[in-house]
């Protein structure tokens, strides 16, 4: 991610990719080809949510877009998977 | 999820709660009103109509649920995700609408942790009969619960909402310039009842603590959040000391694994090595990956190089990464990294000044301090001090839990467990009364 004033904890990060991955922003890496989730694709998946979600696009996991991800919210992913990837 | 979007191919829908919420105080029929009315949002503009059937087969069967529900889409217990509910379809979930009832759900109430159960439905519902997500602010399809939409009989969608359904449904004749208002009877619609003003006082489950008048087993902060656990029960804050509900949740319900029989907790802190989050009870400790246990725990604390007899207190301190163990008056270091005990350890817990024992719990949080508890006060030490700050102990329910000092005793009564060379008996709790006014605080 680029560089923050606060660069987020590990656990913020952990959470982030849960969270991201859980409403349909990141694709759950493939248990078939081991392929995790990368860098880029994380950072893309942060901008799509900071946008989704009426926040400044940074890319980045920064107070107010984790603070987002506490808000209470429906259990349904915000975009079909291949919105998500068509966006990407 | 049918994410794809889908309509019904069916004008009339059925509908009906299977199980309601157990412990909001809602009744039925109020459940049964809210749902009628969140459904007919969006009957009132489109050619759908809404029928409420008792067996099993509506269309859109209504549950409140808890965590693992059966549904490959587990609730997550206060806060967190609240309901969900699947799109229209052929297969048998089509439509079924889930809440959470670890939610406390609400209804024309001022109770800002409660969650509004006509705004979700009328969300939800939208999914039932079509609607995805979307970012518009005003929606009421946003992913996020934005808190009560006002009044059920007077609620009106947002213009975006209705050119949506409008899209999949087309307009109800009602609705078009050209049709004759339809003609409903007041007694057609089921009745909302008023709840008094004055209705602010939630009631407590019978085993259920008070958070305001009461000690904690155990305070930790796991993944940035505080965390007060007191018998079955615990109450979880935000990174911003924002308490997500009044009411508690119970420990078994959302750390996996724990056994059903146990009543309390000792100790819990967050390992930094790793953030698995580690329970002690007598003579035996837990770890946890997230919430769920993992294998083969307990083990005994022997692991650790602590004597039995069980610890009363244990956190991670920031600034050297070490753990500490606190039983009666005395102290142990623990590296977590290389899994032993430090030598020369126990030591005498006089050596951290001003802080009594034993304790309850103690606490690293997010300002980098650290937080002692003992029965209802708490007493601070920053950065690598090991001298409580003067001004302390002060009140765990005014400055974490949201409790006025009336809801609470107030620190004097419990002036006999002040300790400590600083903190003189019966002295006046400055931050209360700073130059001379009283500072009041507002709970409801």
């Amino acid at each position: 991610a680029p560089a923050s004033p606060h660069p987020p904890a590990p656990a913020d990060i952990a959470l982030g990719v849960d969270w991201l991955t859980r409403f349909g922003y990141l694709p759950p890496p493939d248990p078939v080809t081991g392929q995790l989730q990368t860098q880029e694709e994380l950072t893309k998946a942060i901008t799509a949510m900071q946008q989704f979600g009426g926040l400044e696009a940074t890319g980045i996991l920064d107070e107010a877009t984790l603070e987002l991800m506490k808000t209470p919210r429906c259990s349904l992913p915000d975009l079909a998977e291949s919105e998500a990837r068509r966006k990407r | 999820y049918a994410q794809a979007v889908t309509k019904w191919n069916k004008r009339n829908l059925s509908w009906r709660v299977r199980t309601f919420p157990k412990e909001s105080q809602l009744g039925h029929d109020t459940v049964r009103a809210l749902m009628y009315y969140a459904l007919k949002v969006w009957s009132d503009i489109t050619p759908l109509n809404f029928h409420e059937v008792a067996g099993n087969n509506a269309d859109i069967q209504i549950d409140f649920s808890k965590a693992d529900h059966n549904d490959g889409y587990p609730f997550d217990g206060p806060g967190g995700t609240v309901a969900h509910a699947f799109f229209p379809g052929d297969h048998h979930t089509a439509g079924d609408t889930h809440f959470d009832d670890d939610e406390y759900w609400t209804f024309r109430s001022s109770d800002a942790h409660g969650m509004d159960l006509f705004a979700v439905a009328v969300h939800e519902f939208g999914h039932a009969i079509g609607l995805t997500h979307i970012s518009a602010i005003e929606s009421i399809m946003r992913p996020y619960y934005q808190g009560p939409v006002g009044d059920p009989l007077k609620y009106d969608l947002p213009y975006e909402d209705k050119v949506r359904i409008w899209q999949l449904y087309g307009v109800r004749e009602s609705v078009s310039p050209t049709a004759k208002p339809e003609v409903t009877r007041a007694d057609d619609h089921p009745i909302l009842p008023e709840l008094p003003e004055n209705h602010s006082s939630i009631p407590l489950r019978r085993d259920m603590p008070n958070r305001c008048n009461t000690h904690f087993d155990a305070v930790a902060q796991i993944r940035g959040e505080a965390f007060f656990f007191k018998g079955k029960y615990f109450w979880r804050l935000t990174r911003n000391k924002h308490l997500v509900s009044l009411q508690p949740a119970q420990i078994h319900r959302f750390w996996r694994g724990l056994p059903l029989n146990l009543d309390s907790v000792d100790a819990v802190y967050e390992r930094t090595n790793d953030h698995k989050i580690v329970f002690f009870k007598g003579d035996r400790y837990w770890v946890f990956k997230d919430n769920n246990v993992e294998e083969g725990y307990p083990r005994p604390i022997s692991d650790f190089g602590l004597p039995p007899g069980g610890i009363d207190a244990a956190f991670s301190w920031a600034h050297n990464d070490k753990t500490y163990f606190f039983k009666d008056n005395l102290y142990w270091r623990y590296d977590d990294h290389e899994r032993r005990m430090d030598p020369s350890y126990p030591s005498e817990t006089t050596l951290w000044k001003g802080i009594p024992s034993p304790l309850d719990d103690a606490m690293r949080w997010s300002d980098g301090a650290t937080y002692f508890f003992r029965g209802k006060e708490y007493w601070k030490v920053l950065d690598s001090d090991m001298e409580a700050e003067p001004g302390y102990p002060q009140s765990i329910a005014r400055d974490w839990l949201v409790c006025s000092d009336m809801q609470s005793d107030s620190p004097e009564a419990a002036g006999s467990s002040r300790t400590g060379a600083r903190s003189r008996q019966g002295q006046h709790d400055e931050s209360r009364s700073e130059n001379g006014y009283e500072v009041c605080s507002c709970t409801s």
